[in-house]
């Protein structure tokens, strides 16, 4: 599960 | 990722290479504000603060890199390059940044997701990339001559914006408790901003004429 808090957009 | 967001950060990454085929060709800036392409170096290094801490995917760190590089390499030019930095009008490039982020800087402490350094850092990028284009646009009205390549640059910034908002929609749609109301507002205003830009673009395109932004 990717962690949310990660904000994986650029 | 999806076809929106992977066809925005393609246009994206086509304005700023676009933007320095212009610089490093023609060793032109002409029409370029300066302030807007600070204001973007900051932006990054306000949001990819992260870059070392969190890897997310060789795409996203490759592109962080690419946009970092590039936003800090146009300034570099700009500002000290021998023949570009004679092309930069400073007298009409006035609009002064500090005006543009204090009130990001104080609008992240307030609203934000979570009260961390890294976080506000965040929050701020989102709020200053909103406005980030403003003084651009300013410079635009006055300077009467737009030339292709500047109009394609920020036709293209504008555009990736846009195509964004679609890949939010999309991944709300698809992906189950995924909200984002900062990035979701940062970027309908800044999309907006670009509105009458996009309305006079469109109507040089079609009536075949140069590109005029009225007084």
């Amino acid at each position: 599960k990717e962690n949310t808090s990660k904000h994986d957009e650029l | 990722m999806n076809i929106f967001r992977l066809t925005a950060d393609m246009t994206h990454l086509m304005s700023v290479i676009v933007l320095l085929l212009k610089i490093h060709t023609i060793k032109s800036c002409a029409g370029i504000s300066l302030k807007t392409q600070e204001l973007y170096a900051i932006v990054f290094t306000c949001r990819y603060l992260d870059i070392f801490t969190d890897f997310i995917s060789f795409y996203n760190t490759i592109m962080k890199v690419i946009f970092l590089w590039t936003s800090f390499s146009i300034v570099w030019y700009m500002r000290y390059h021998k023949i570009v930095r004679r092309s930069y009008d400073k007298d009409q490039d006035t609009f002064r940044h500090v005006f543009l982020m204090l009130p990001c800087l104080v609008l992240a402490l307030l609203i934000n997701e979570r009260f961390t350094f890294k976080e506000v850092m965040w929050t701020f990028s989102f709020y200053l990339e909103a406005v980030a284009i403003l003084p651009q646009l300013v410079l635009l009205q006055r300077t009467r001559n737009i030339d292709n390549l500047t109009g394609q640059y920020i036709f293209l910034l504008g555009a990736y914006r846009a195509l964004y908002i679609l890949n939010w929609i999309y991944r709300y749609v698809t992906e189950p408790n995924y909200v984002h109301w900062i990035p979701w507002m940062s970027g309908l205003v800044q999309t907006l901003l670009y509105g009458d830009f996009f309305y006079y673009y469109f109507l040089s395109w079609k009536n075949n004429v140069k590109l005029q932004l009225p007084a």
